[in-house]
């Protein structure tokens, strides 16, 4: 089949099996359909240029151009399913995959993905970014937490309280997201936790955007005065992103309680049989 | 003895310094990694201690801190385990384990004893490695408690003994 879907009662993914991308998200609950390209790319590092010397660093994300270059423009796909989950394994090269799972009863689709070691081979820095790419007409505005409490709304190349002039159309609308980044059209809203906090953005209508993973040739300047870059073969990340298309209505319970148990998750302790019984004395 | 202190100490200087940024020299963010280390290794003792406490057992539990990377030697290894997991919120959680395991059938039971459907899914085996298995099963756990769960590895052997010994019966 040209399109190969992975279903629970309340979401079907759908992907385009000649590229191996996700094309499209359903709530089959609320009867919502979003068309949704999801797809690694990355950022050239700025090692300075006419305008400034300022490189890109750990404390300053300056890519040399505005549009980052895709990993790869199709992934290799690998389909799992069973009783107790359906996933699709992407292989967009030798230093980045993803798996995306549902498993029954869950209302977000699962993004797994595994980033690194990042070649550098070239001389280039690199910074990686997973980006979500939708038809929603967003009048330039999405929103971030702020340390997990507040939801502040951002507008692109915007400040609320003075007027920007914004010398960085990239990095000067990234913005931190501790917990989770959304885009919303006002009907529907597609929203995407995080496990850990990362820098996040939508630089162009419908579109929204997570930093993943860095890895830098030349040190900024801002005191460390080494390159943001790992010793020897480099490091590999592995987090997950979990996504969640929903009524705008409904959205905000879905993602806070998603939220809490991503940040309060269960701990798992193993243990080999045989146990004798405790006395607390 | 348990104790929690030396990751409260090591999680201090890190939030003080800034660590999460990325914005230290490596051989500063190597130390930051061996203090955390250092500091997670009595507070491993002082959860062991607890669950003894709370389950009145007492166990060999075993951390498996590269389980996001399938490496967890307890469920490769053995042919019968046990699985504790606590939930840290404050309401009732459904959560999906997944283990690494050899290749093979495995019998879930819940805290009641109850069979679990559990399934055993192999892992796209990336050049030259041997092929991945993990088990998976969906586990509830109660607010802010725990709830143990255990597997057992299902040999051929046992497996056909078993399927004889319900052939004998029907036969009677």
């Amino acid at each position: 089949s040209r399109v190969l879907t992975i279903e629970n009662e309340y979401i079907r993914a759908t992907f385009d099996s000649s590229t191996g991308l996700l094309m499209k998200i359903e709530n089959m609950e609320q009867k919502l359909s979003l068309p949704v390209s999801q797809g690694f790319f990355w950022y050239n590092a700025s090692t300075g240029d006419k305008k400034s010397p300022q490189a890109s660093g750990a404390y300053i994300f300056r890519p040399s151009r505005l549009k980052p270059l895709p990993v790869s423009r199709w992934a290799k796909i690998h389909l799992v399913k069973t009783d107790l989950v359906q996933e699709v394994y992407q292989n967009f090269s030798a230093w980045c995959s993803q798996v995306i799972r549902l498993y029954p009863g869950q209302r977000h689709l699962e993004l797994e993905w595994t980033v690194g070691p990042i070649p550098v081979e070239e001389y280039w820095g690199k910074e990686v970014i997973s980006r979500f790419d939708t038809p929603m007409k967003t009048n330039g505005e999405f929103y971030t937490d702020s340390n997990g409490r507040e939801i502040l709304k951002r507008r692109r190349d915007h400040r609320p309280t003075w007027k920007l002039s914004q010398t960085e159309p990239v990095a000067g609308n990234y913005y931190p997201v501790s917990t989770r980044i959304y885009i919303t059209d006002g009907h529907m809203q597609l929203t995407v936790v995080t496990d850990r906090s990362q820098g996040g953005s939508s630089l162009k209508d419908g579109s929204l955007e997570l930093m993943v993973h860095r890895r830098l040739m030349v040190d900024d300047e801002r005191g460390v005065a080494e390159p943001l870059m790992e010793s020897e073969a480099g490091s590999t990340v592995r987090g997950r992103h979990l996504v969640l298309l929903s009524s705008v209505s409904d959205a905000a319970a879905r993602h806070r309680l998603l939220a809490e148990e991503v940040v309060l998750a269960p701990q798992v302790v193993l243990a080999q049989a045989g146990s004798s019984l405790y006395y607390s004395w | 003895t348990g104790d929690s202190a030396p990751l409260n100490e090591a999680m201090a200087v890190l939030q003080h310094h800034d660590a999460v940024t990325g914005t230290a020299r490596q051989n500063v963010a190597d130390d930051y990694a061996r203090q955390l280390a250092a500091g997670w290794g009595p507070c491993e003792v002082l959860v062991s201690n607890a669950l003894s406490q709370l389950s009145y057992y007492k166990q060999n539990f075993s951390f498996c801190r590269e389980l996001n990377i399938s490496i967890c030697p307890v469920s490769q290894e053995s042919e019968h385990f046990q699985i504790t997991i606590y939930n840290p919120l404050g309401r009732k959680v459904k959560h999906m384990v997944r283990l690494p395991v050899g290749e093979g059938i495995f019998f879930v039971k819940d805290p009641d004893g109850k069979a679990v459907p559990n399934n055993v899914v192999m892992l796209p085996s990336s050049s030259g490695k041997e092929d991945q298995w993990e088990l998976l099963f969906s586990a509830s756990v109660p607010a802010l408690g725990f709830s143990i769960y255990t597997v057992d590895k299902v040999s051929v052997q046992n497996n056909l003994q078993a399927i004889s010994r319900k052939h004998r019966s029907h036969a009677r």
